[in-house]
């Protein structure tokens, strides 16, 4: 799973899974397609930091325990505007 | 706002409810809806109209996982609902997520809370990152009744599509800015290790190893609890916090409020004509419990549970220097911390002055 976190022991992987639901719903999170990767480019660093700045937490790019946290509090889903034009 | 700042280029809506949850009865689903349009048209000039057939521009319903629009919802909690911004077809439709427990109350989701943060979103308003306005994104419990829309979500609806004629609460509710120049406070407390600090609606929360305040609305922790506090203090031996507002207290453990509150304030040993008390803190060294009320304070014996003889005295002649009145007042480390609007007196237990004057924001090291 892509997230950059480097000491993730705290997070299972259903965790991680979750982490990676919850920016595809809520931040646009794209899959990259089989085979063709980016170099340099960590999307799912960028949606966290546009997650945790959104918030008001410490913009860091790395699931932490605070980010986790508020991914875990009931929300709203308001449709993707691009996607549904 | 949504890119392009889409909005309805019409003022007179209509919306359908096309099905309903079995959570709550037919009459309390449509209470709920049309309250929650009415939070809108308040502020605005639109007019919304309920009809039962055919395509109304915001059509709502309740339905579980994918239900037809490819945005599947979650089964409990985590997604609560969505809707699409004002537009053809789907434009404009709400949908709540009937798997979870919808109430008229703070049992379940409030359904009218909810349909009125999505019908934001049907008239083009996007998430706002202020932690008190309707939009954003996180669902609080804020009340069940007198709901207020809060200025940040009268701000942008209005930027949307200008102001009615006919709102009949002008005053609407501004989130707190804990580094404002002038701010006062309405009451402080710690509860077990944390400081707790009330403002209107909200509490911040300042907790020694946090960095930043984390600021709450105080009926997402206490739905029971009203706003704007007067006073508030910890008996740490007991774990319990008391909080004053008008002639009534309660006590809190933790999450609950204890059996038995809210009580009378002159089930202390209060006159019985005294409306409010406007600061209160509990010295641990003596196990006395001081109010502040007006010009005035007193000073009641938790232990045995009465107000002390010869009280009440006057703030000036104990407490020179500060002012004759407090808003909030906490103790920490021997010194009694006395707020009076944008100002903060800090006085030695032991010296008996006043040692430091500070700024109120200064609690936030603004």
């Amino acid at each position: 799973l892509p997230i950059p976190h480097e000491d993730s022991d705290e997070f299972t992987t259903e965790d991680l899974q979750f982490a990676e639901r919850y920016l595809k719903t809520h931040y646009n999170l794209r899959s990259n397609p089989a085979g063709i990767r980016k170099k340099n480019a960590n999307s799912v660093a960028a949606k966290l930091r546009e997650m945790q700045s959104f918030f008001g937490l410490e913009v860091t790019g790395i699931l932490d325990e605070e980010t986790y946290e508020l991914m875990q509090q009931p929300r709203c889903g308001v449709p993707d505007v691009g996607e549904y034009n | 706002f949504f890119p392009r700042k889409l909005k309805w280029s019409k003022n007179n809506l209509t919306y359908r409810i096309v099905n309903y949850t079995r959570d709550l009865t037919r009459a309390e689903v449509d209470r709920a809806f049309k309250k929650a349009f009415k939070v809108w048209s308040e502020v605005t000039p639109l007019n919304f109209t309920r009809i039962r057939s055919g395509t109304a521009d915001i059509m709502i319903s309740f339905g579980t996982k994918e239900h037809g629009d490819f945005y599947p919802f979650d089964g409990p909690s985590g997604l609560l609902a969505h809707a699409f911004p004002p537009g053809p077809n789907y434009g404009g439709d709400a949908h709540f997520d009937d798997d979870e427990t919808w109430s008229t109350d703070s049992r379940g989701y409030n359904l009218f809370l909810v349909a009125a943060h999505e019908f934001g979103h049907s008239l083009g308003l996007e998430h706002s990152r202020d932690s008190g306005a309707l939009m954003f994104p996180i669902y609080t419990y804020t009340g069940n009744t007198g709901f207020l829309l809060p200025d940040d979500d009268v701000q942008g609806i209005q930027a949307l599509y200008g102001a009615g004629d006919r709102d009949p609460n002008p005053e609407h509710p501004k989130t707190p800015e804990k580094c404002d120049e002038n701010l006062s406070l309405d009451a402080i407390t710690e509860l077990r290790g944390e400081m707790m600090i009330f403002k209107d609606r909200f509490f911040w929360r300042l907790h020694p190893q946090m960095v930043d305040a984390e600021l709450v609305l105080i009926k997402s922790f206490w739905p029971e609890l009203p706003n704007k506090i007067d006073a508030a203090y910890e008996n740490p031996m007991k774990d319990h916090v008391f909080i004053f507002r008008g002639r009534k207290f309660w006590a809190l453990n933790g999450y609950d409020i204890v059996e038995g509150y809210p009580k009378k304030i002159y089930e202390l040993g209060f006159p019985r004509e005294m409306k409010t008390i406007d600061g209160a803190v509990h010295i641990k060294d003596t196990g006395k419990t001081l109010f502040f009320t007006g010009d005035k304070y007193w000073s009641y014996d938790e232990e045995n549970q009465v107000m002390e003889k010869g009280y009440p005295k006057l703030i000036e002649e104990e407490f020179p220097g500060i002012g004759n009145r407090v808003d909030a007042v906490y103790q920490k480390n021997g010194y009694i911390y006395f707020f009076n609007g944008p100002l903060q007196f800090q006085y030695s237990i032991w010296s008996k002055r006043i040692v430091r004057v500070l700024k109120t924001n200064s609690m936030f090291w603004c």
